[in-house]
């Protein structure tokens, strides 16, 4: 994997970013790596994800990417079927 | 805009639904007619037309319900997930399902009803999200009112179905400012508590110093009560607040907070009435005086006092040397007044009283 590590080292934040990132960005299940080291999966999801909200991309969960994934939202996934 | 692979839609237009149950937070007949509404935001630009079954099997399912609620796909409580769609076929296509462990209204106070039906009927009938955020199928809930729909919301359904035969004029909302536009003009600027906020159209941009980044958001979403169009604003530090001007009202803010007692008309300012929009507004906190500029003219008002100054309105043009004879929005950052006009920025020295910079207007968003 070429991530790097993940600024936010809490764990909430993270459990919150793995869960956004299945239901809404299609992440496989298992292949999100550990907090402090994600996978190139995981990065390339938050990328994704900030890419379709018009972020900053950076593929790290820093404070306006957690922001958003904390807003209240409809449940339809962003991306695939 | 998006639609679902392979483009799955309605292969009529004749399309029915069915309430199934209802939520206990409003009204029936509240329920019915935030449905209808939404509905109709999708006829009136389409060929589509929806009819109602009371009983039986329609196209379009909707119910209310909470975490798992028979699809395999729970919802999670209050907040978060507020509710879901399935892209148009047999069997669960189209159905809505709206979490009932959210508080549903039909105005700003909660989660609006309508305004979250029309996003998943939507869906119901082939859009996907948006990458807009002006656009109503954007994925994240935020309240505005008028005419839901934007220009990207229209052109994505009409890509399925058409246009309306026989439509009448729909005016959708613009798509979202790009702050990278070189022609990009602003509405007004200020601070607020060491933030800027720069606002144009219905969006503002707030710029924290420590992140280059700016963020777009809504007007509505952060302050339903104000307009959609902001016209000045201005922060007075020693008070800890920011005014809001829009037409003839103005409205004052505590950190995020409106403050209760307004909107108040401008003219409690000392403003005459034939004064009915401000252009800028900028506070010097040297002087402790609020400039006001309305066209080619500006007010001093004095904020101890709460007084106009005499002697005014005078010459923008005759008292601000080189700069433009108009100002569409104004801040004032350490001895530097930066008045903002169309696309061009003027970085103006209040000692020096002359004109030290010309940038363009959007360099301060990070472009």
């Amino acid at each position: 994997s070429s991530a790097g590590p993940v600024p936010s080292e809490d764990l909430d934040d993270w459990l919150l970013a793995e869960k956004y990132l299945r239901h809404f960005y299609d992440l496989p299940v298992g292949l999100q790596g550990r907090r402090g080291e994600p996978s190139g999966h995981f990065t390339a999801k938050i990328k994704e994800m900030q890419r379709f909200f018009k972020l900053k991309v950076t593929g790290n969960l820093d404070e306006n990417t957690l922001d958003l994934m904390k807003e209240p939202r409809c449940g339809v996934p962003d991306v695939g079927e | 805009y998006n639609h679902f692979p392979r483009d799955l839609k309605w292969q009529t237009n004749d399309v029915t639904f069915r309430i199934v149950n209802y939520t206990p937070d409003l009204e029936k007949s509240d329920v019915d007619r935030a449905i209808r509404r939404a509905l109709n935001v999708w006829s009136d630009v389409t060929p589509l037309t929806f009819k109602k079954l009371h009983k039986g099997i329609a196209d379009i399912m909707i119910s209310f319900g909470s975490r798992e609620h028979g699809d395999h796909n729970p919802f999670d409580g209050p907040d978060g997930l507020l509710a879901h769609a399935y892209p148009p076929g047999e069997g669960i296509g189209g159905d809505t399902h709206f979490d009932e462990d959210e508080h549903w209204s039909k105005d700003s106070s909660t989660y609006n009803l309508f305004i979250v039906a029309a996003h998943e009927l939507g869906h119901a009938l082939g859009m996907s999200h948006s990458t807009e955020p002006s656009a109503l199928m954007y994925p994240v809930y935020s309240y505005s009112t008028g005419y839901p729909l934007s220009e990207d919301d229209v052109e994505g359904i009409q890509a399925l179905y058409g246009p309306n035969p026989n439509s009448r004029k729909v005016k959708p909302k613009p798509d979202a400012p790009d702050k990278c536009d070189p022609m990009l003009t602003f509405d007004a600027a200020t601070e607020l508590r060491g933030e800027t906020l720069v606002f144009k159209d219905r969006f503002y941009w707030r710029l924290h110093p420590q992140i280059p980044e700016p963020e777009q958001v809504l007007i509505k979403s952060t302050w339903p009560s104000i307009p959609n169009k902001v016209d000045a604003a201005y922060e007075n530090p020693e008070k800890d607040l920011v005014i809001i001007f829009s037409g003839i009202k103005m409205w004052a803010l505590n950190g995020y907070n409106l403050v209760d007692g307004y909107p108040k008309y401008i003219h409690r300012l000392g403003l005459p009435k034939s004064i009915r929009k401000i252009d800028a507004a900028v506070h010097i906190g040297d002087t402790g005086k609020t400039l006001l500029f309305t066209d080619e003219e500006y007010w001093s008002y004095d904020e101890a006092t709460g007084t106009m100054d005499r002697g005014y309105p005078r010459s923008i043009e005759k008292d601000f040397p080189g700069m433009n004879d108009e100002v569409d929005a104004a801040v004032y950052h350490y001895g530097f007044l930066y008045f903002f006009h169309e696309h061009v920025q003027y970085e103006y020295s209040y000692n020096s009283r002359k004109v030290m910079r010309i940038l363009r207007t959007n360099s301060i968003l990070n472009c």
